[in-house]
């Protein structure tokens, strides 16, 4: 190119390093560095920038949600949230609650972790934050149960959104996995279609164990939708440009801080953005 | 696909005579992807892969050796690379320094990270470990953002029958702190664990709050607790912490998942302090002394 090979070779050394430390992984990297390559190898770093920029906006466009983000296909809308320990869970939907209120629709919450030290009162804070109903179930009883009575109360009171949480845990413990996916069927043998979403919760800091994640908790409850949490954070996020490819699950939403108004829409050009940034 | 890049450095040295530059590179790029994957930072995995190149090509290598038990055996190349491999990485996650400091007769801890990597279950852990030892431990709820989190540590405590002390309404966490250490030192603690609230390492507000924390308290050890699934940006949140709290050990959680835990090594590289303890599941019971070996087999899949 303009600077020579060993410019070139440079600037591909300092691209994939931007790339690793975003998370990528080696596979999705070495993917796009070849399509930069063939595409502008040669170019000036600019020029290699911008495929490579595009590149990525372009597999993330395949995954940003399409439609109105808080729109309801029923009634109530049935909306189940799962993840690994600590991923955000408990606060997305804290917030999500706000926003649904906020849209002036009444929201009930589930607290479907029954297992944690203080889950409970964590989501009822959260509630009272919301101005919304916490349907609890005994310590250590069945979650199954608390989903359960989540969606009927909301049916009885002609609730419109139903918030099920779900205790942390980590995709190789097959028990807890069965467990999820036994929610989730009784969700549907109360209300037909429910849930209506199903959102796996990422934390942002995730590195290539967010691969895993996906497809065990896809595999226990069909996933319709990320959230992305803590994007606040140094971390990038990254690996959801593997995950568009791999899985092409929807993210749905991004986790920007811990307070009630810290959650944005996803979108692709931000991230990408954020990414080079 | 997790043990590939190690299957993958053996097949390409699968009867091999003799280790040269080229056949040695092979393995080499194999456990370069291996090690990307498993999420070690990207110039660690350089430097590794410099010294194993350099061990493998200029050692002599040992074709016969005896084993514990007194037997011969004949070590072939390929198997050679991979105990260097092996050591090079136990290396790099060593030493093996579960001890916790004792200042002034108390062994006093402060737990401090990122949101949701585990401070507050290993709160608990650590009393149930220091109880279990003939400790009398208190444990001091310092978050006051989280909802619930006090009531969190109370909870936890109670199950092990540990006295958690919490702050009043209102008041601030270096506060909470420093009357938890005069509670500590009049109730005759001899051990006393802080428990923190995540925070972004890039908070200045919440970090100037840590520092305030351990100077009311100046606790013998400073444990940065992380998550064994992060990935590449741990190296710089344990540095960024690392820059404001003279970190004496590390925690790592979440073992007992299926992420390879690589993150662990450019932590550990950056910060220069122990691995202290792992956190291999949610029950108050699940913590263990660090051992490198299992850790290091672990990463290279
Ligand atoms: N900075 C930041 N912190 C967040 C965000 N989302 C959640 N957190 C924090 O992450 C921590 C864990 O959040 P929780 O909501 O308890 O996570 P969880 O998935 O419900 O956890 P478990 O139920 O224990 O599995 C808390 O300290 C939250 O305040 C975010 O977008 N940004
Ligand atoms: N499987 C597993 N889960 C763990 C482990 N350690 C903690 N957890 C879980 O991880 C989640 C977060 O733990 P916390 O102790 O609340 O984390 P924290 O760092 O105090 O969170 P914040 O105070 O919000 O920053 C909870 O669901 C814990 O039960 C572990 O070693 N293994
Ligand atoms: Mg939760
Ligand atoms: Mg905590």
């Amino acid at each position: 190119g303009l600077l020579g090979r060993d410019a070139d070779a440079a600037l591909f050394d300092e691209l994939e390093a931007l790339l690793f430390t975003a998370d990528l992984g080696v596979r999705t990297a070495e993917d796009l560095l070849e399509r930069a390559r063939r595409e502008a190898g040669g170019q000036d770093g600019a020029a290699v920038r911008a495929v490579l920029r595009n590149a990525i906006a372009e597999k993330l466009a395949t995954i940003e949600h399409v439609g109105e983000p808080l729109a309801t296909t029923g009634q109530p809308h049935v909306i189940l949230v799962l993840g690994v320990n600590g991923s955000g869970k408990t606060t997305t939907i804290g917030k999500l609650a706000a926003r649904y209120r906020a849209a002036g629709k009444t929201v009930l919450l589930g607290a479907g972790d029954t297992f944690r030290a203080a889950a409970r009162e964590q989501l009822q804070t959260w509630g009272e934050r919301a101005g919304c109903d916490v349907i609890v179930g005994p310590d250590g009883g069945d979650p199954a149960a608390v989903a359960f009575d989540t969606v009927k109360a909301a049916r009885a009171r002609g609730v419109d959104v139903a918030l099920i949480d779900t205790a942390g845990r980590l995709q190789n413990q097959a028990p807890l996995m069965e467990e999820l996916s036994k929610i989730a069927r009784v969700l549907g043998r109360d209300i037909e279609g429910a849930p209506h979403e199903t959102l796996l919760v990422l934390d942002a800091n995730t590195g290539q164990n967010a691969f895993s994640q996906a497809r065990q908790f896809a595999e226990a409850a069909p996933l319709t939708g990320l959230v992305l949490t803590k994007l606040d954070g140094t971390a990038k996020g990254g690996v959801i440009v593997g995950l568009a490819d791999e899985l092409a699950i929807p993210v749905k939403h991004v986790g920007v801080g811990e307070g009630v108004d810290d959650l944005r829409d996803f979108s692709a050009d931000e991230f990408v953005d954020a990414l080079f940034a | 696909t997790l043990t590939r890049g190690f299957d993958g450095a053996r097949e390409r040295l699968a009867g091999v005579r003799a280790l040269s530059e080229n056949n040695v590179d092979e393995a080499l790029r194999e456990v370069r992807a291996s090690l990307l994957e498993a999420d070690v930072d990207f110039q660690v995995v350089k430097d590794f892969l410099g010294r194993v190149k350099e061990r493998t090509l200029g050692e002599k290598v040992e074709t016969r050796v005896k084993d514990a038990g007194g037997q011969t055996h004949r070590v072939t190349p390929g198997q050679h690379f991979v105990a260097v491999c092996e050591q090079e990485l136990t290396e790099l996650m060593g030493p093996v320094d579960p001890e916790l400091s004792v200042a002034d007769g108390v062994t006093s801890v402060m737990l401090l990270g990122l949101q949701g990597v585990g401070k507050t279950t290993i709160a608990a852990k650590l009393a149930r470990h220091l109880q279990k030892k003939g400790r009398r431990p208190l444990l001091v709820a310092a978050d006051i953002y989280r909802p619930a989190a006090a009531d969190q540590l109370e909870q936890l405590g109670r199950s092990i029958d540990v006295r958690v002390h919490r702050g009043e309404t209102g008041e601030q966490p270096p506060s909470i702190c420093a009357r938890g250490r005069a509670l500590a030192r009049d109730g005759g603690y001899d051990a006393i664990i802080y428990d923190t609230a995540g925070r972004l390492a890039i908070d200045d507000e919440l970090m100037v709050e840590l520092e305030a924390i351990e100077r009311e308290t100046r606790p013998a050890n400073k444990l940065l607790v992380c998550d064994a699934l992060m990935g590449r940006d741990a190296v710089n949140v344990a540095s960024a912490f690392a820059e404001r709290i003279d970190l004496s050990g590390l925690v790592l959680t979440k073992i007992d998942g299926d992420s390879r835990g690589g993150a662990a090594l450019a932590v550990k590289a950056v910060t220069g302090v122990p691995i202290k303890f792992l956190g291999t599941g949610e029950t108050v019971d699940r913590l263990e002394e660090f051992r490198p070996e299992g850790l290091a087999s672990r990463i290279l899949g």
